[in-house]
């Protein structure tokens, strides 16, 4: 997890507040 | 027929296309697979650049990841094993940390990481890490050539010769589509199987023609 690259950061944190949300509405 | 590092623009080489905003670009994928009549698993935008030696090489650009929202979360199918699952939630356990800047915790765990990370979830983390030279994989070939490639099918995947349409049939892929635009190529997944549609393709010709 180290080595994910600063620009793919935003996807990564959007990725999992989404999830986040996906399981708090399943 | 993938690099393993993602590209970094040369001094010496061409210079690439200005960057295009973040946000808007989450919104087009978003737009793109919420406004789709069929079923997209998740939309990536592989965003063309060019390595040290000013080879042309395609990275990440954004990605939306919608899921497979009719067979609900509890029915999602995945094969991976115990110990796979295990593994699957300590890497999203420390991804989680390096975004949140702070140690995994049991915190971390109950809202997050506990429930099963499924296999299209796991395939489209594990793009973020993928790149592609002019003409290598699935999005290479769709760019190098100019021309979108259409694979659906479970069969049509799993005996395609790239790399990346085999993992996709492995994870639970039915249609892989790599549409070129100006700047990159659009990727759409399914785990379903869709045939080609015109449609879709001038959407992402709309969306994604970034020069007006």
């Amino acid at each position: 997890p180290s080595a994910v690259p600063q620009a793919r950061k935003a996807s990564l944190a959007r990725f999992l507040e989404k999830r986040k949300e996906r399981m708090m509405n399943a | 027929s993938s690099a393993s590092t993602s590209a970094a623009p040369a001094s010496s080489a061409p210079a690439p296309a200005p960057p295009f905003n973040q946000e808007t670009l989450q919104q087009r994928l978003q737009a793109l697979i919420e406004g789709a009549r069929e079923s997209w698993t998740y939309a990536i935008f592989w965003q063309s650049s060019y390595d040290y030696s000013g080879a042309s090489v395609l990275g990440w650009g954004d990605g939306y990841y919608k899921g497979d929202e009719e067979k609900g979360r509890g029915k999602s199918k995945t094969t991976s094993s115990a110990a796979e699952q295990e593994h699957r939630k300590k890497v999203l356990r420390e991804l989680n940390s390096l975004i949140s800047g702070s140690a995994p915790s049991a915190d971390d765990s109950v809202d997050a990481v506990d429930e099963e990370v499924t296999d299209t979830e796991w395939f489209f983390l594990v793009s973020m890490t993928q790149s592609f030279v002019n003409g290598g994989g699935l999005p290479g070939q769709a760019f190098f050539n100019s021309s979108p490639v259409w694979v659906a099918g479970a069969d049509s995947l799993g005996s395609s010769t790239c790399e990346r349409a085999r993992q996709g049939q492995i994870f639970g892929l039915q249609t892989i589509v790599c549409i070129p635009s100006e700047n990159g190529v659009v990727e759409l997944g399914s785990t379903e199987v869709i045939f080609e549609s015109s449609d879709l393709m001038n959407k992402v010709r709309v969306l994604f023609n970034f020069s007006n």
